[in-house]
């Protein structure tokens, strides 16, 4: 389990924040807004109104002693570039920060990043490549023109075995995991009948994906 | 191939536009701002400055005969909630639309968006997962606690034989595929070397990608 501080607590911050907590790190939510700061106070292990900015502050808050730092302050160029100098400065080993556009992205590496998130444009991808396969719900690339889908089963597919939908045959896409209720069977016998509320997690080309049978969502 | 209408064009609705045309079909792409159209007009099919509130304006567009529309204005609620209804009164038939938070985005499905996409708090989501497991670059979430991961190969995985590495003995995950330049095996042979930029995409629990060797990066 590692320690990190989540740096600025807009939409992305505090799901990060709360999201690395729920999975059992020790995670320091830190905000100059109160009220952001308010909001994740139950979902965080600590939680401190402060100026990211501030070097005096963060060596305070314990940064320095943290695994990782995650830059979530973006509409504030100046603000996001020095609280990642910052970071950078006490030694924190792995900083991701979030980035407006490229040239910000680009400067933030440049100044210690080892990572840079761009939540809008990477999630437009996503959407693209999951629009353009509406049975498609989540989507992981692999390579250009190939990646992994997760199909919800609903409507048509409901009450067919994976032997009998052939997807293979009918769509050129692989079966690779079925998920239903907390259980995810790894590679699913051909004999396994699909229930409503199922998903199904395939592969295969892009292409392929778009003309999996329609769930009818 | 569809016919798609992108409704603003901010850094999502922007990657929205251009990624849905590199994949091949028709897409629409309207901003009331010029800057914002010619940022993309050499990457879209068509692309027209518009306020996306005015119906007349949607449907001198032909905005009505699209199979989808994806409505990319978020800050602003009101023209994010009124662009829906006119669009969904033009009876466009799939309507995926971003929202600002949760709030936000039940009204937009009460008045006519069929998915609704949250891209700061999606992201936050996916670097929290794969933040926890350093090797990660990239996940998708199967069920809670279990999902499917891109793994960068370098440094120690580099030149081992899955059969070898046995990540499955070791760490308790699946290799589902192994990505090499743009070729993509799934279900790698265990007699396959690993090089330096493949990728592998396995399967496991959370705490099981979090054990994957680490790859130096
Ligand atoms: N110097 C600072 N010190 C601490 N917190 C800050 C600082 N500057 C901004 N913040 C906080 O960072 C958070 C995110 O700010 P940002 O400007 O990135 O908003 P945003 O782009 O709308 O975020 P998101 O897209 O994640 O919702 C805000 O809650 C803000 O109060
Ligand atoms: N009524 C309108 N008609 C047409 N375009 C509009 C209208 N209102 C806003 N826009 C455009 O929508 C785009 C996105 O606006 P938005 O307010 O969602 O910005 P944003 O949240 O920063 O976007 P993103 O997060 O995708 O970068 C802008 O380019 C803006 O010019």
């Amino acid at each position: 389990k590692r320690q990190v501080a989540v740096l600025g607590l807009g939409r992305f911050g505090q799901a990060v924040a709360t999201e690395l907590t729920r999975l059992g790190h020790e995670v320091l939510a830190v905000d100059s807004s109160g009220r952001a700061v308010q909001e994740v106070a139950n979902d965080v292990t600590h939680s401190a109104q402060a100026d990211v900015t501030d070097a005096d502050a963060l060596r305070e808050l314990g940064v320095g002693d943290m695994d990782a730092a995650i830059v979530a302050v973006s509409s504030n160029l100046e603000a996001s570039i020095l609280c990642t100098v910052q970071v950078q400065r006490l030694g924190v080993p792995r900083i991701i920060a979030k980035a407006a556009n490229a040239l910000h992205g680009s400067i933030l590496e440049r100044v210690g990043a080892n990572r840079v998130v761009y939540p809008e444009r990477e999630t437009g991808l996503r959407v693209a490549h999951s629009f353009a396969a509406p049975s498609v719900r989540d989507y992981l690339d692999v390579a250009p023109g190939y990646g992994i889908a997760r199909v919800p089963v609903a409507g048509t597919l409901a009450g067919r075995s994976l032997g009998n939908l052939d997807l293979k045959r009918a769509s050129g896409v692989t079966v690779l995991a079925l998920h239903r209720h907390e259980r995810v069977m790894l590679h699913p016998a051909p004999a396994e009948v699909l229930r409503e509320g199922d998903d199904l997690i395939v592969a295969g080309l892009d292409e392929d994906l778009e003309r999996l049978p329609s769930t009818g969502t």
